[in-house]
């Protein structure tokens, strides 16, 4: 069953399933360590001692210790979490950026971040709409809003802000020391989540193709001694500014491919590009137009109550195209809008529903038949003119001439020798 | 009674040549 049209072949709203669009896309990064090898130390929690540092080697040469930006959305497991790991950043806090393309719109709902070291202490999330063309903060978290971002600290959400990137100092304390998780659900509190069908402002705040994590700044450093020596030893003494890095295990982006309601999935094409796969007279990588000659009325996205499919023009088989007019399908009460162009079969009309000049209709024909309209064939001399009854194919006659062509000379008349007056009375 | 179409060859074109159906 095509999750599309119901079971009566109707059609109806359909959306791709929820998933992790993240997951096996590359993510470009800003920096990663192992080139050249080198040693990081972090902290642990132990139930035996509250905190230790331990030390291990990066090594971009080698798999068993090696970091790649591939690990941020490979299949992780609870066991197993393999983490990307940047560089050892050294004084004032470095950005360091993380970038996903996911190929295509999609809604998301949320993003989130499972770290192998500390959560930063300030981050903020951008999203692109036009393949990274151009960035929109999306969110931020820092122990210090204003100061980092010019924001307030968990601003209340309105109607009137819900599309705006909002700071929280949420989510940014030291511990857990590994293993902390930022998640942000983009709906979350905004006001017109509720009724998200009819509220074009949230479609858009949460319609993405690109996702930026921007880490600004490390947690308390002078709490982070990390230029240990031996595999595991002993926090040293707070105080002093050292060497840190970022470490994320796993990086998802939830949501649905974006089709507008006009499609259950999504498919690769030829060229690997994913692309919704449009029901409902739709077309395009999102659904978002119609296609063509399907313009009765104006596109719109699927909704819970109506499919909103696209309709065909009404040219009942004389045309192949059509416009849209948005006065006439006011007019018509936002029921059809099409307006058939260069009709043919000698129809004529905004439907191609009646005959063009010098041919009428032939009733035991349906309109759509394609010799519906006969030509009039009016008489060259007996007819005053070429413009024949739409209904009948009566020809206007001149004086004294008859037939429905006006081809005779009516009763009581004879043919002159006058082409101008071809009929004239016998008395 | 049917009556008869004109007969073309009777008409006299000589002033109204332009008017004269092709097949005439």
């Amino acid at each position: 069953a095509d999750p599309c049209y119901d079971e009566a072949g109707l059609p109806r709203r359909c959306i791709p399933e929820f998933i992790n669009a993240a997951f096996g896309q590359e993510v470009s990064v800003s920096s990663v360590c192992g080139l050249p090898p080198s040693r990081s130390c972090g902290l642990l929690e132990r139930e035996d001692r509250p905190t230790v540092r331990s030390c291990q080697i990066c090594d971009a040469s080698d798999p068993r210790h090696a970091h790649p930006a591939s690990y941020l959305t490979d299949l992780n497991s609870a066991h197993n979490l393999s983490c990307w790991q940047s560089e050892n950043l050294q004084g004032s806090p470095l950005n360091v950026n993380l970038t996903i393309s996911l190929g295509k719109k999609f809604e998301i709902t949320y993003v989130s971040l499972q770290f192998c070291s500390p959560r930063p202490e300030s981050m903020a999330i951008y999203k692109s709409m036009d393949y990274g063309r151009t960035w929109t903060p999306y969110q931020f978290y820092s122990s210090q809003c204003r100061r980092m971002y010019n924001r307030p600290n968990k601003a209340t959400i309105t109607k009137q802000n819900e599309q705006e990137a909002l700071c929280t100092d949420g989510h940014t304390e030291l511990y857990p020391l590994s293993g902390g998780l930022i998640a942000f659900s983009t709906l979350d509190g905004r006001p017109s989540g509720k009724d998200f069908d009819s509220s074009p402002v949230l479609q858009d705040w949460v319609t993405v193709t690109d996702i930026r994590v921007v880490f600004s700044r490390p947690q308390i450093t002078r709490a982070l001694p990390m230029s240990g020596r031996e595999n595991e030893e002993p926090l040293g003494p707070p105080g002093v500014l050292s060497t840190y890095y970022y470490a994320v295990g796993d990086f998802q982006v939830g949501g649905r491919c974006k089709c507008n309601g006009h499609a259950s999935r999504c498919l690769r094409e030829k060229e690997g590009k994913l692309v919704c796969e449009c029901k409902h007279n739709t077309e395009g990588p999102e659904c978002d137009r119609c296609k063509p000659f399907h313009y009765d009325r104006p596109w719109q996205r699927a909704t819970a109550k109506e499919a909103n499919e696209c309709l065909p023009c009404k040219c009942n088989l004389h045309a192949r195209r059509c416009r849209f007019n948005m006065e006439l399908f006011k007019l018509s009460g936002r029921k059809s809008g099409g307006v058939c162009m260069n009709c043919r079969h000698n129809t004529a009309g905004r439907h191609c529903h009646y005959c063009k000049e010098g041919f009428y209709r032939d009733m035991s024909k349906a309109i759509t038949h394609r010799r519906a309209c006969k030509a009039c064939d009016c008489h060259p001399v007996g007819a005053a003119g070429k413009t024949c009854n739409q209904t009948t194919g009566q020809c206007p006659c001149k004086d004294g001439v008859t037939g429905i062509t006006c081809n005779r000379c009516a009763k009581g008349y004879q043919q002159s020798r006058s082409p101008v007056a071809p009929c004239i009375s016998e008395r | 009674e049917v009556m008869p179409t004109f007969d073309m060859a009777l008409f006299d074109w000589t002033d109204y040549e332009d008017m004269r159906p092709i097949d005439s």
